[in-house]
């Protein structure tokens, strides 16, 4: 069965969209079949896949808003062969306010995500094995679609200070998803992010982490690494852009561990 | 004059809470009477600011939906004089979607404001200098009213990659607000944060943002500096936690430059 995974965090530039896209390239590079949603209006996911979203690109408000179906949105990433992304355009600003008074409007991900499963078999002749849905930085009804479209929550959190303080309120966002709209939801994993080995901060923010959250916590950490944030200027992951590099292997990593994980959930 | 600065940026994770406080406590410190308010649902900013933002304490959202007055929600900051903050709380999480529905909802921290001004006199005898309204990372109804409310957008930069993407977006929205909403407003200031000297992404982002924006960039840049995003978990602003780091000096040289671009505004 297909693992849908939403990697949500409010608070900003914590690593949301780089994990996504690592994650998703390493996966890929595996041979399994892939498929990133870019639910952010800024679309830095649709930039690092090299995925076109400039204004009237076919894209996830179009599904959301529009009804339009995922077959017509999701495009082949180019230069990574089994993985997919369905791009996020500016159009997506608006989607927040006109969720709001559309009919079933947590649900409208899920639908369409359900019915694009069945295309994607008939068309590629293999399921979908992972989609990632990356979320813009806050908890409104784009994020909440995101959640009740997925079986998993994925946090990165950056080992910093403020990383900590929001994690309260998102912990108590998915419970609230899985009692009323999604009861399959749960927290599977949380990832480090941007760890600097040589700070105190750094280092205490992991064991807090860990502590609080014991084994959904992925052992290895993610260090900042500045190949890692070039990547995206190139329309690259990392995965492609230095396969060598620090960052690179850590992502290639997390992915091992992540994919291991699903056995036995 | 009160100048009222709303620092805004819908990418996560740039710096603008830590500029937010910053900015505020090293103009504080040469005794100017400052307000920050911290719209953002997390309240990084006061946390920073060591201001008590439990739930149930009277915050932003108090006076943005349940119509309280500032003067009951504005606490002095301990151990900075001159510097006064307005609390965000959890329930701030509630407001984007409340204040779709309410009348005037793009104006109420404008009016609200306006009558905290004259209080803020009789209180205290002088007039506030500066107004800092630190905004959560999306452009929704909480950064439209700070958006109405301010005569000037300062928008922190971080010198990586996705920084650029969003600008565009941000600055239509600031002209549709100036048009439509608030004549006054405009961007007036532009700081580079977390510049990492050593990475030629750092430069190369630094380069293109000058080249675009001209002289509104401040000529300093904020380095990445490990005692800035130490000092919150301190519940402290770096000016206070080490003033003789270069992360704080670099806040203090910035905050003159800013200060004296206003004799020319
Ligand atoms: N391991 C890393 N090392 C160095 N830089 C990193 C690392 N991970 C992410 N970055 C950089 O940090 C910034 C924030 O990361 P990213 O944009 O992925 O976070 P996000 O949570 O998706 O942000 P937003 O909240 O705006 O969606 C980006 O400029 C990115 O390139
Ligand atoms: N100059 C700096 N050097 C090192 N770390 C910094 C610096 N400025 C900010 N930080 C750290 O980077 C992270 C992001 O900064 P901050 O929270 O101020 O950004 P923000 O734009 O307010 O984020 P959000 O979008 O979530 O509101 C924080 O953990 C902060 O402590
Ligand atoms: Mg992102
Ligand atoms: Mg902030």
């Amino acid at each position: 069965a297909t693992r849908v995974i939403t990697i949500a965090n409010q608070k900003g530039g914590v690593g949301k969209t780089t994990t996504a896209v690592n994650l998703a390239a390493a996966l890929a590079k595996h041979g399994l079949q892939i498929l990133v949603i870019d639910t952010d209006p800024q679309g830095n996911a649709s930039t690092a896949l090299n995925v076109d979203h400039r204004v009237g690109t076919p894209d996830v408000y179009s599904v959301l808003i529009e009804d339009q179906d995922f077959s017509e949105v999701i495009r082949q990433v180019p230069e990574i062969e089994n993985l997919f992304c369905a791009p996020a355009t500016i159009d997506l600003a608006g989607a927040e306010i006109e969720l709001v008074s559309l009919v079933a409007r947590e649900y409208r991900l899920q639908k369409a995500l359900a019915k694009y499963l069945e295309f994607h078999k008939n068309k590629y002749g293999k399921n979908l094995d992972y989609i990632f849905i990356d979320c813009p930085p806050s908890l409104g009804l784009l994020t909440l679609n995101a959640l009740v479209a997925a079986q998993e929550v994925l946090i990165p959190i950056q080992t910093e200070y403020y990383a900590l303080e929001g994690l309260g309120q998102l912990m108590n966002n998915v419970n609230l998803v899985t009692k009323q709209l999604n009861p399959e939801l749960k927290v599977s994993t949380i990832i480090l992010t941007m760890f600097d080995s040589r700070t105190n901060l750094s280092q205490q923010v992991a064991q807090e982490v860990r502590k609080h959250f014991g084994d959904i916590v992925i052992p290895t950490e993610i260090p900042r690494a500045v190949r890692v944030s070039e990547a995206p200027s190139f329309q690259q992951t990392v995965i492609t852009y230095d396969p060598g590099s620090p960052g690179a292997q850590a992502y290639v990593k997390v992915a091992k561990e992540f994919a291991l994980r699903h056995a036995s959930v």
